[in-house]
């Protein structure tokens, strides 16, 4: 039997509204350590890599490890029945099910629906557990602001880290600009701005992932930005308490 | 020009 309960269900109702546009069918995974879910855009280049973990949840119980295959689509239409203060709890009897239980719970109203799963034949990529050469810290509304300016100018995006800071530029065919982020270690740690360069990065990236992403910063007030030549970045959103959502984007490269 | 690179050139699969 599989089951864990969300203290704060608009939390996960956040997540999905994150990934929706990124992937369509996942596969959630549940193990006794919690839930995860790694899931490519059809077009192969970006990755969604969600963990939550067992500690975060106001119960959880996962006896022996399942996979879920959902329709986010259908999963929202399911979610939309519930509060964003309800108590939300994920719920499976048998040992191979085929449907996935949601119990929403308020204070006055209890709603029960059950959401079919589909088995997904998805490639799984080996993420490696690499150290990243550039790491940036910054405000996720910043971020998202940065990136749908430059996106008007350019669908690439080009990203340059220094130890005095970030740099986003674009060249476009109007023009071109660039937006220097400064380093600053102020009190409301929501605001602050950290880079760790060990080595600096100048890479390119489709804006338009970005945009997708940036519906994440729902999440977290900070997003974390980690970066090496010529690698995949990843942008991380910390879900307090609970565990992470990673977004992946491969780089474009010059021809 | 700037070519877009799959993300299974950097990642194996599993």
């Amino acid at each position: 039997m599989f089951e864990a309960k969300f203290e704060d269900g608009g939390l996960f109702k956040k997540i999905v509204e994150a990934i929706k546009e990124l992937v369509k069918n996942v596969n959630l995974e549940a193990n006794g350590t919690g839930i995860s879910l790694q899931a490519m855009d059809t077009s192969h280049v970006a990755l969604v890599a969600l963990q939550l973990n067992e500690k975060g949840f106001k119960k959880y119980r996962c006896e022996k490890s399942l996979t879920m295959g959902l329709s986010i689509e259908n999963l929202q239409k399911i979610l939309k029945c519930s509060g964003n203060d309800d108590q939300i709890t994920l719920r499976t009897q048998d040992e191979e099910p085929t449907t996935l239980s949601f119990t929403f719970e308020s204070k006055n109203r209890i709603s029960e629906f059950q959401l079919n799963l589909m088995s997904l034949d998805q490639e799984q990529l080996g993420v490696p557990d690499t150290e990243y050469s550039s790491v940036v810290r910054m405000p996720s509304n910043e971020f998202t602001k940065i990136c749908r300016e430059l996106g008007n100018i350019n669908e690439a995006i080009g990203i340059e880290t220094s130890k005095e800071g970030i740099k986003f530029y674009v060249k476009g065919d109007i023009g071109e600009g660039q937006v220097s982020v400064k380093i600053n270690d102020t009190e409301k740690p929501e605001e602050r701005v950290e880079c760790e360069v060990d080595e600096p990065v100048n890479l390119s990236f489709a804006v338009r992932y970005f945009n997708l992403f940036n519906k994440a910063s729902a999440l977290s007030s900070q997003v974390i930005l980690s970066m090496s030549q010529d690698q995949p970045l990843v942008i991380e959103y910390i879900i307090e308490e609970m565990g992470s959502l990673k977004l992946y984007l491969a780089p474009k490269i010059n021809d | 020009y700037l070519q877009q690179i799959p993300l299974s050139t950097f990642f194996p699969s599993r």
